[in-house]
């Protein structure tokens, strides 16, 4: 069976609100070393994958492997029945047909119940490949969101290029076209700030907008996203989450005929 | 001209 406290409900919320657009129904995959999800969207632009490692909770009890097909239309309906700072507690039997879960309030004696029921999802997991990306950049999250929703405002497409002048985003559209580049930097008072690129070789590829605001939905889990390119493979865009966990978004380029 | 590419196009089916 599978028992996962997990001590911020918050979390939880703010990754299913994250990928909600993106994916309608999924396995969340359960197993000794915790909760992963991997699902593309309707059109296979797209793949996200999350990890909660079960250092993430605390306790954490999953003996064997429990996949959770779960509509993230009916999960979200049943999270916002927490408060964000309630604790959360997942569960389910070995071959469920419900999860149960419990929030807790820590400062009341509050315990609401809910239990979900389950759908048999028939998804394929993709390989990933381990990638040397030749260029990876870590910067604000916040600024990845505003850089995809002020060039989305232009354009439906990006172009990515990185250099060692710097990062360059740029789009063009009906009415113009825009830019933002990015040199690597950092800000003595707060890291959080800190612009870093890695670079190995030059990249320049191109995205659609409309994906890349979809992920910047996660801006809320973590203060800093790492972007990793590679020519002619997807864009990795990571969010980093407490004990070591991820959330992960993959997107297929743009390509010239 | 650019096509929007499939994430199945670099990722295979396990």
């Amino acid at each position: 069976m599978l028992e996962a406290r997990l001590e911020q409900a918050n979390l939880l919320k703010k990754v299913v609100d994250s990928i909600t657009n993106l994916v309608q129904d999924c396995n969340f995959d359960c197993n000794d070393s915790g909760i992963a999800l991997q699902a593309m969207d309707n059109s296979h632009v797209a793949l996200v994958a999350m990890m909660l490692r079960s250092d993430a909770f605390s306790p954490f009890r999953c003996d064997r492997n429990i996949a959770l097909g779960i509509n993230l239309t009916s999960l979200t309906k049943v999270l916002r029945c927490a408060q964000n700072e309630d604790i959360l507690t997942l569960k389910a039997e070995d071959a469920p047909d419900v999860v149960n879960l419990v929030f807790e309030s820590a400062e009341s004696d509050r315990l609401s119940e809910y239990d979900i029921k389950l759908m048999d999802i028939d998804q394929e997991h993709l390989g990933i490949p381990d990638t040397e990306y030749a260029a990876s950049i870590t910067m604000p999250s916040a600024e990845f969101q505003r850089i995809t929703r002020d060039l989305l405002a232009l354009s439906e497409s990006v172009s990515i290029e990185c250099t060692k002048e710097g990062v360059k985003f740029s789009c063009q559209g009906d009415i113009g076209s825009g830019s933002v580049t990015l040199r690597s930097h950092t800000n003595v008072d707060n890291e959080d700030r800190n612009v870093s690129i890695d670079l190995s070789e030059p990249v320049s590829l191109m995205f659609s907008l409309k994906y890349l605001s979809n992920f910047c939905k996660a801006s809320g889990l973590s203060s800093r996203v790492k972007l990793s390119l590679s020519n002619e493979v997807p864009l990795l865009v990571e969010y980093a989450l407490p004990s070591n966990s991820f959330l992960r978004f993959y997107l297929a380029p743009k390509i010239g005929d | 001209k650019t096509q929007q590419r499939s994430i199945l196009g670099f990722f295979a089916k396990k």
